[in-house]
C-alpha cells in the first residue's frame, strides 16, 4: 500500500484546492514560517482517516476545520479531504465495499430512514451519491480514494472512490494495514514523548495495537 | 489473545535495543513488563542506557534524550508492523546536531520501503530529503504551497527558497 | 485584593499588547476576564490576533504562534514586576528564523535590567549572548563547564566550541 | 536584586564542584549536547529557592537530585546548591533572620526537640551552624548567599549565609521580589506554552502572583 495523494479543499487555512503527490517511499519534508500551515496539513490527514475527537485536531469544536474566513475572504461553508492510495487488493475490496452498499441501499430505498449520516448512507445519499462525483476522479488500476467532507450544518460524510460510504466500512478496510488517526505512525507537533510518558498500561495498548 | 502479544512485545523489544544503539551512538533501551495490577494486565516500563550512564527509567533523560528515545521506540514497532506513511511533525526540534545526524540517516534508511513525511524548521533535516513542499501565507490567513524540489527546481519563483525559511 | 488584582491586569494587557506587536511584527494580543464561576471568580480568557489574521484563542495557534504569544505575556507580566533574573530553556525550539530574530532582539534589549539565562540549541540565538557556558559530558555521566566568551575567550580548549555544538 | 553566582556540588550530574557567574544583567546562554546536564542547572535554581515537588525536578523522588554515580564514580551522599545576590536591603534583612534565629535557638536549647528540619532548627543545628561554614564564604558587601542540601539520609537544610535557617525564613526574604520556585521566571523545557494551556481560574493565579 502506498500513498500517491492529498486533496485539501477548505480544510482549516487551506482555502483553496491543494495537492500533495508522494512517490510512495522516500522523504517529503513539509516547511515554511510559523502559523503558514503545515501542521494543518498533518491534521488533514488524521481527518480524512477518520479522526473523530476535535481537541486532537487542535480545535475547539468540529466546525472550526472548515475554513473560517481572513479580513478580505468569507468563511467557507465545506471542508474536504481527500487521500489517494494505491494497492490492487485494497482497491479490489473497496469496489465489493461499495457493491454491497449499493445493494443495501436499493433494498432500504422504500424504508428511507433519518439514521445518522455517519452510520448508514440513506436513499438520499444514494441519490447524492450520483451527487458531486468528482469528474476528475479517473482511477488508476490499482488506485482508491478515501474521502470526508464536512459541511457548516454539522453533516458530514465519509466518500469511497467519490461515492459516500460509511466510517465503519473505511475502519474495515484499513483495518490490518495499521492505518487510523491514532496510529503510532502519525506523530503530532510536540508529542513526540507521549508514547514515553504515558501510563504502562497505555504503552502496552500501543504494543497490542501493533500485534 | 496473550501469545500474539508476547510475540509482539518480544519483536519489537529487540527492535528497539537495536534502533536506541543506532539513534544514541551506542547505550541500549528496553521494554519491561511491569508488576500485574488488580485487573491482572501487566503494564509496560521503559528503561534506558544512553552510551556510558547509568540504566535508569526513561522519564530521568533530557528533553532531546527522551524524544530520541521515542524514536527508537516508534521505529521498534514500525519494524515489526510497516505503515505505509510514517508523519512526524518537528520531531526533530530538541535534537542537538550529533543527533540530528543519526535521525535523519536512520530515517532515510527506512525510507526505501516507506513514505516519510516530515514537518521541520532545522535546515540539516530538510537537506537529506529530495522533495521539499513549501508552504507560504503571502495572502494572510490563507495557505498555499510552492513546490521546492532539490534535484530539480519545479518552480521558478524565488519565493519558494524563502518558504523554506 | 481586588483592587490591586484589576490594576494588575489592566497594567498587564497593555505591557502583552505591545510585546505580542514587537514579537510577532504586528498584530495584537490581549487577557480577557471570563465569566464568574460559582464562586464569583473571574478567569482569564487569552485572545490573538497574528497579523492579517482573524482574532482567535490562543489555542487555535500554531506550535510557534503560542510559544511567541506566551514568551509575549511572560515579558508583559515581567514588564510590571521584573524579577532579578530570567531563565529560559530552549523557548525557541519552535521558532523559525523570523520570530527568532524578533525573540532575540526583545531579550537583547530587557537583559539591560535583567540577567537572562537562556538555554538553547539555535546558533543565531547564542551568536547574541556576550557570554556563553558551554556544558560537556566529556566523562559520560558527568557534567563539566567550559566557558566561551566571544570577546575574550576564556579558555584555551578547542573543545569549549565542540560543546557548543 | 542581582544575581552574581550559582554553585552545584553533588547536585544530579554535577559532581564536582561548579559554579556560573553572571554581572546582574545582560544574557548568558548555555548551551551543550543533548543529555548533557544544561537543564539541570535550572533544576537546581528552583531547587535551591524552595522547590518541594520532585515531579517539577523531572525526579522519580527527592533523592534522584543527588549525584547517583556513573560506571566509575559512586554515588554521592550530599547535594548542596547556593546562590550569591547582591542587594544591600536584603543583604541586610538577610543578617536580621539569622540574629532572630541564634536569639530564639538559645532560648530553647534546653528543650531541644526532634521537630522536622524543615521548620525549625534545633540546638543541634545551632551547633552544626558552626559546622560546615564555608571558609571560602568572604561576602562581599550587599551579598547573601541562600543555599540548601539534601543528604543521602532524607534531611534536608537550607542556609543563609552557610548557617542553617527555615525554608519559611528563606521564603519571607524573597516574599516582595517576585522570587520562588515557580515564580513566571523560570520557563523549564518545554513548559513555555503551559501559560497558555492552563486553565482560566490558573491564568487568573499567574496575575496575582505578579500583582
Ligand atoms: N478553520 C480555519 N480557518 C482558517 N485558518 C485556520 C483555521 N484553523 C486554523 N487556522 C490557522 O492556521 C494557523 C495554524 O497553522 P499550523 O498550526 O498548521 O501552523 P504551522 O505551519 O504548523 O506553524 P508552526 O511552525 O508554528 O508549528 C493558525 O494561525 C490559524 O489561524
Ligand atoms: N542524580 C543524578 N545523578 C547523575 N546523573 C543524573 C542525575 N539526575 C539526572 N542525571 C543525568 O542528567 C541527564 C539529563 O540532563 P539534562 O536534562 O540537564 O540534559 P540537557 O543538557 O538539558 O539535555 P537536552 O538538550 O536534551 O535538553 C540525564 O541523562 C541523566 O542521566
Ligand atoms: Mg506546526
Ligand atoms: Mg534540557
Amino acid at each position: 500500500l502506498k500513498l500517491r495523494k492529498v486533496d485539501l479543499l477548505g480544510f482549516k487555512s487551506f482555502c483553496e484546492r491543494t495537492t500533495l503527490t508522494f512517490s510512495g517511499n522516500g522523504v517529503t519534508c513539509i516547511v515554511g514560517p510559523n502559523g503558514c500551515g503545515k501542521s494543518n496539513i498533518v491534521d488533514a490527514i488524521s481527518w480524512v482517516l477518520g479522526e473523530q475527537s476535535h481537541k486532537s485536531l487542535r480545535a475547539e469544536r468540529m466546525a472550526d476545520c472548515i475554513f473560517n474566513g481572513t479580513q478580505k475572504r468569507p468563511p467557507m461553508g465545506l471542508a474536504e479531504v481527500s487521500l489517494t492510495l494505491v494497492d490492487p487488493e485494497l482497491a479490489a475490496a473497496a469496489e465489493k465495499v461499495l457493491a454491497a452498499t449499493d445493494a443495501e441501499a436499493a433494498a432500504t430505498a422504500g424504508e428511507a430512514s433519518a439514521a445518522d449520516p455517519d452510520e448508514s448512507p440513506s436513499a438520499t445519499d444514494a441519490a447524492k451519491r450520483k451527487g458531486p462525483v468528482r469528474h476528475h476522479l479517473h482511477l488508476k488500476p490499482g488506485e482508491l480514494v478515501i474521502g470526508r467532507r464536512l459541511y457548516r450544518s454539522g453533516q458530514s460524510e465519509y466518500l469511497i472512490n467519490g461515492r459516500v460510504a460509511r466510517l465503519r466500512d473505511i475502519q474495515e478496510l484499513f483495518m490490518g494495514v495499521g492505518l487510523g488517526p491514532n496510529s503510532y505512525a502519525i506523530i503530532e507537533q510536540g508529542r513526540i514523548g507521549q508514547i514515553l510518558s504515558s501510563k504502562p498500561l497505555e504503552r502496552r495498548a500501543i504494543i497490542e495495537e501493533a500485534a | 489473545s496473550r501469545q500474539k502479544f508476547e510475540q509482539a512485545f518480544r519483536t519489537i523489544n529487540e527492535h528497539f535495543a537495536q534502533a536506541f544503539a543506532t539513534l544514541f551512538g551506542g547505550g541500549t533501551g528496553e521494554m519491561r513488563l511491569a508488576e500485574p495490577d488488580s485487573a491482572g494486565e501487566c503494564g509496560i516500563d521503559i528503561v534506558a542506557q544512553p552510551p556510558g550512564k547509568r540504566l535508569q527509567n526513561v522519564l530521568l533523560l533530557s528533553g532531546g534524550e527522551k524524544a530520541l528515545a521515542a524514536l527508537a521506540l516508534l521505529i521498534a514497532i514500525f519494524r515489526y508492523q510497516p505503515s505505509p506513511f510514517c508523519i512526524l511533525d518537528e520531531v526533530d526540534a530538541p535534537l542537538d546536531e550529533a543527533n540530528i545526524g543519526r535521525f535523519t540517516r536512520l530515517i532515510a534508511e527506512m525510507s526505501d520501503k516507506t513514505q516519510f513525511i516530515i514537518v521541520t524548521h532545522n535546515r540539516r533535516t530538510m537537506e537529506m530529503a529530495p522533495v521539499l513542499y513549501g508552504v507560504t501565507m503571502q495572502e494572510p490567513g490563507v495557505s498555499k504551497l510552492v513546490s521546492v524540489r532539490w534535484e530539480q527546481p519545479q518552480t521558478s519563483e524565488p519565493a519558494a527558497a524563502q518558504a523554506a525559511a
